[in-house]
């Protein structure tokens, strides 16, 4: 059981609702066969790649940085 | 650039608006000047027009929510989310929201009003997110208060949908173009042996080893900065940068703004109340003396004791005998001072205090 500091977790809070707000995550993920991890990494790889970020699909401290500035309430992609 | 799913777009060109409510943050005079010109942003590069209407609802219709308001997007008030818009259609297309707890500003105070319906209006237009960071579609807020002018990428997008403007404008510096002859600056400095020109939100580095000078907006290097600057220095012997603007100073070393800038220039060099701006700045590398001109007058400032040096004013002509007009900029290359007045530059010897040589501004740039 990995304990998870308390910063670690609210980081893993803000990548999940951004992704969730903006990349449409959440709603795919409830099929049985989806691998979730690789559906965040490529969500991941499509917000750092709207960004101008470096393409990692890890929620990396630049990518984070990113997520936590002010910004427009409509999604970057269609649903 | 990309194109939004499925296209939308309005299929007239006259289109309507109504604003439902208010922000208790800002008067609504305030609010209706930012809305109208948020829709300015774009009627101005395309055949669009916007009319507000007050007993229908328009086309676009803007409001301010708390909370949940029965769309999919809930505010919550945080800096996260604080306005949505909804692509062209009936009913909710075309709408704008905003957090009503969110505060509103018209200044460089989150969140700026105009910015952000100027923003929210390229969705209700039909446009997406654009991954040009310059961009007024960008998804992050960026605002910074500097002079706001359309990104090339918002231009080509918007016209992609609805085709240019039938009396185009032209939009003030969109492109900087240093071989137009009569080019002005705001500021001229040296730099590490680079010289760099300030214009608007533009700077132009001019290095020796390159064959074209580098072109680029002031944020990407000074997002701290205020554009359109009145004069500007390098204190070599602290690698540090002044920057001016009204009666304050910016100092900089590198990207960063020293903390605790900007000061008033009577606090940090001991001008008199009555001096409210400088017009050009240079320090003496040799010396540490800074010479600033303002007006016909020039002070001088020692680095070394950080005091200004008794005697002064004096007047400009006196010293610098061929420089009695105003003084847009100054730097110094080796022996000489290089004043520029409109678009010209005068080189003055300080060894034989005099003007040897004058020619056009944009000899710097190989045009």
């Amino acid at each position: 059981f990995p304990v998870i500091q308390d910063g670690l977790q609210k980081n893993v809070k803000t990548v999940w609702k951004y992704l969730e707000n903006y990349y449409n995550l959440g709603k795919n993920m409830q099929a049985k066969n989806v691998n979730g991890k690789e559906v965040m990494a490529e969500k991941l790889r499509q917000m750092q790649q709207l960004f101008g970020l470096k393409v990692t699909g890890n929620s990396d401290p630049e990518t984070l940085r990113a997520m936590k500035k002010p910004r427009c309430g409509v999604p970057d992609v269609a649903p | 650039y990309a194109i939004t799913h499925n296209n939308p777009r309005w299929t007239k060109t006259h289109l309507t608006y109504s604003i439902l409510n208010y922000t208790p943050y800002l008067s609504k005079a305030v609010v209706e000047d930012a809305i109208a010109r948020a829709f300015r942003v774009w009627s101005d590069v395309t055949p669009l027009t916007f009319q507000r209407v007050f007993e229908e609802e328009g086309d676009i219709v803007l409001s301010f929510h708390r909370g949940d308001h029965g769309d999919l997007y809930t505010f919550d008030g945080s800096k996260y989310h604080f306005a949505h818009a909804f692509l062209p259609g009936l009913g909710l297309g075309g709408n704008v929201h905003y957090d009503l707890d969110q505060k509103w500003t018209d200044n460089n105070e989150d969140f700026n009003l105009f910015y952000v319906t100027a923003h929210e209006l390229g969705h209700s237009l039909g446009l997406s997110h654009s991954n040009d960071e310059e961009a007024l579609m960008f998804p992050s807020y960026t605002w910074s208060n500097k002079d706001f002018v359309l990104n090339q990428d918002d231009i080509n997008r918007i016209q992609a949908l609805y085709g240019p403007s039938p009396n185009p404008i032209q939009l003030t510096d969109a492109t900087l173009d240093p071989c137009n002859s009569g080019l002005t600056f705001d500021a001229i400095i040296t730099y590490r042996g680079e010289v760099i020109f300030f214009k608007d939100r533009f700077y132009i580095r001019v290095i020796s080893f390159l064959p074209e000078p580098l072109i680029d907006v002031i944020d990407l290097i000074w997002p701290n900065l205020p554009g359109k600057f009145d004069a500007a220095y390098e204190v070599s012997g602290v690698d540090e940068l002044r920057f001016f603007k009204g009666s304050k100073v910016w100092a900089v070393q590198e990207q960063n703004v020293l903390e605790g800038f900007p000061m008033d220039i009577q606090s940090f060099f001991g001008f008199p109340s009555n001096v409210t701006n400088i017009d050009a700045a240079v320090c003496e590398e040799e010396t540490g003396k800074t010479y600033f001109f303002v007006d016909h007058m020039y002070w001088r400032y020692d680095e070394n004791t950080r005091s200004m040096d008794p005697g002064y004013p004096r007047l400009i002509a006196e010293d610098f005998p061929g420089i009695d007009y105003k003084v847009d900029d100054v730097i110094q290359k080796e022996d000489n001072f290089y004043f520029f007045h409109q678009s010209i530059q005068y080189r003055f010897n300080l060894k034989t205090r005099r003007i040897d040589d004058s020619s056009d501004i944009n000899t710097w740039f190989n045009c």
